[in-house]
C-alpha cells in the first residue's frame, strides 16, 4: 500500500505525482483531511483543494494557495510538505491541534496546474495560465494580476503577451474565478496566505497604492515575528512591509482582493533565494526553505486564531 | 526543440530613476523577447532579467554604454534545467 509517508518530499514532482500524492494524503488521514474540487483549469483540469478540518460547520477558516505563477515550482513542493506537516501535525503539535479544533485549512497546492504542466513539457519559465486571448497569439493571463482590486493599473500590462498581462477582465481566469467563487461562498475566511518565489519577502497590503492599509501596524508587528522566527531556523533573512513598499507597485494581487473582500490577516510569501538561482531553486533545498516557511505560516495562522474578528 | 542554452540571468543595479526609466524602455522593446523574473521599480531594488543567447551581446553593450552596474546570476540557463531534471530522473528512479 502506497504511504503519503513515503513520498520523496525533497524533489520536485510532476502534477499527476503530486494529484496521486493528494489522494493518498487523503486515505492516510480520513478524519482530518478531504479533498474538493473548486472547479477546472481552462485546460479542463480539476482544480483541487486539500481541506483540513476536525468538524463543525462553516468554521472560521484559512485559506493557503501555491504554484499561482506555475515557474515557481518551490512554491508547489513546500505547498505538498506543508500539507503533510499540518496532517502529521495534528494531535502532537499543540498549536496545530488548537487550530485545527476551532479553525479549518484550505490548501490549493496547484493554482495554476495548465501553467505547471507546460513548465514541465515546453517552457520552463511560463509564468501565467495558458488561456488564448483574442487579437493576440500571445496566450495566458498574469493570475496575480487579475483579480478585481486596482485592476488594471499601475504594475500589471493590458500586453497579452506580457508576463503581467492583467487579462480582459477581473476575474477572466478560470483558476482566479474558482477561488473568488469558494472564498465568497465559504464567507468566513479569515486568512489569505499566497505563496510565491523568488526574493525571500514577506508581504501584506497594499500592491495597488503605496496608501497604508487600515490593518498595516498590526500587519506590519505579525510579518516581523514571522519573518523573525523563520530566520531562525537557518538564518534566512528575509524582507518584509506592504507590497507597494517592499517589491514593486502591482495592481490587481490575490491579497489585495481578498483584503478588500474583509480578509484582513491577507499575505504574501516570496520563498527563496534572492536570485543566485531564482526559480530553479536545486530541490536541495526544498526541505529547508519548507521547514523554515513553517514557523512563519505558523506564527500567522496562531494569530488569526487567537484574534478573531 | 527550443532550449535555454547560452540565456543568461543578469542582475542589474539601478542608481537612480533615470536608469529605473532606461530599463523599462529595454522592457518594452518586444524583439530582444526579455523576460523580467524582477522588473525595473525603484532605484534601491535590484532588477533580474532573463536574456536569450541573441539578445545577450546588445544588452550587456546597451548597460555598458548607459554605465548601469551588471553581473551575471546564471551563466547558462540550460546547465541549472539539465542539473534540475537529472534530479527529478534520479528521485523518480528511487
Amino acid at each position: 500500500k502506497r504511504s503519503s509517508r513515503a513520498f520523496d518530499f525533497s524533489s520536485y514532482h510532476t502534477l499527476d505525482e503530486i494529484y496521486s500524492w493528494m489522494d493518498t494524503l487523503v486515505e492516510d488521514h480520513p478524519g482530518l483531511v478531504s479533498k474538493i474540487r473548486i472547479g477546472q483549469s481552462y485546460e479542463g483540469r480539476d482544480l483541487l483543494v486539500l481541506k483540513f478540518s476536525t468538524g463543525g460547520s462553516a468554521r472560521p477558516a484559512i485559506w493557503v494557495d501555491t504554484g499561482i505563477h506555475s515557474r515557481e515550482w518551490i512554491s508547489q513542493a513546500t505547498g505538498v510538505w506543508t500539507a503533510n506537516k499540518i496532517a502529521e501535525e495534528y494531535g502532537r503539535d499543540p498549536s496545530v491541534t488548537a487550530l485545527l479544533d476551532n479553525m479549518d485549512v484550505f490548501l490549493e497546492i496547484i493554482a495554476n496546474p495548465d501553467g505547471f504542466v507546460f513548465t514541465h513539457s515546453s517552457d520552463r519559465m511560463w509564468r501565467k495560465t495558458r488561456s488564448p486571448n483574442t487579437g493576440s497569439t500571445c496566450l495566458g493571463v498574469d493570475p496575480n494580476r487579475n483579480w478585481d482590486a486596482g485592476f488594471g493599473g499601475d504594475g500589471s500590462s493590458g500586453d497579452p503577451c506580457s508576463d503581467i498581462y492583467h487579462g480582459p477582465f477581473p476575474h477572466s481566469e478560470r483558476e482566479v474565478k474558482a477561488i473568488v467563487d469558494f472564498i465568497r461562498g465559504h464567507g468566513n475566511v479569515k486568512s489569505v496566505i499566497s505563496i510565491h518565489s523568488y526574493s525571500q519577502m514577506l508581504l501584506f497590503p497594499y500592491g495597488y497604492t503605496s496608501v497604508p492599509s487600515p490593518d498595516y501596524q498590526e500587519m506590519n508587528e505579525l510579518a516581523k515575528k514571522a519573518v523573525s522566527d523563520l530566520a531562525a531556523v537557518y538564518g534566512t533573512k528575509y524582507t518584509f512591509g506592504s507590497i507597494a513598499d517592499t517589491i514593486y507597485t502591482a495592481a490587481g494581487t490575490t491579497v489585495d482582493w481578498a483584503y478588500d473582500q474583509g480578509v484582513k490577516y491577507s499575505f504574501t510569501l516570496e520563498l527563496r533565494d534572492t536570485g543566485r538561482h531564482g526559480f530553479l531553486l536545486p530541490s536541495s533545498q526544498i526541505l529547508p526553505t519548507a521547514t523554515e516557511t513553517w514557523q512563519a505560516l505558523l506564527d500567522i495562522m496562531v494569530h488569526v486564531l487567537e484574534h478573531p474578528y | 526543440l527550443e532550449t535555454f542554452v547560452g540565456h543568461q540571468v543578469l542582475r542589474i543595479k539601478t542608481r537612480n530613476e533615470e536608469e529605473v526609466r532606461q530599463l523599462q524602455l529595454l522592457e518594452s522593446l518586444e524583439h530582444l523577447e526579455l523576460d523580467f523574473w524582477i522588473s525595473p521599480s525603484a532605484p534601491a531594488l535590484p532588477v533580474d532579467v532573463r536574456i536569450p543567447a541573441a539578445s545577450v551581446q546588445s544588452v550587456k553593450a546597451f548597460l555598458e554604454s548607459q554605465g548601469i552596474e551588471y553581473s551575471v546570476l546564471i551563466e547558462d540557463l540550460q546547465k541549472l534545467l539539465d542539473e534540475e531534471k537529472e534530479a527529478m530522473a534520479r528521485s523518480r528512479r528511487v
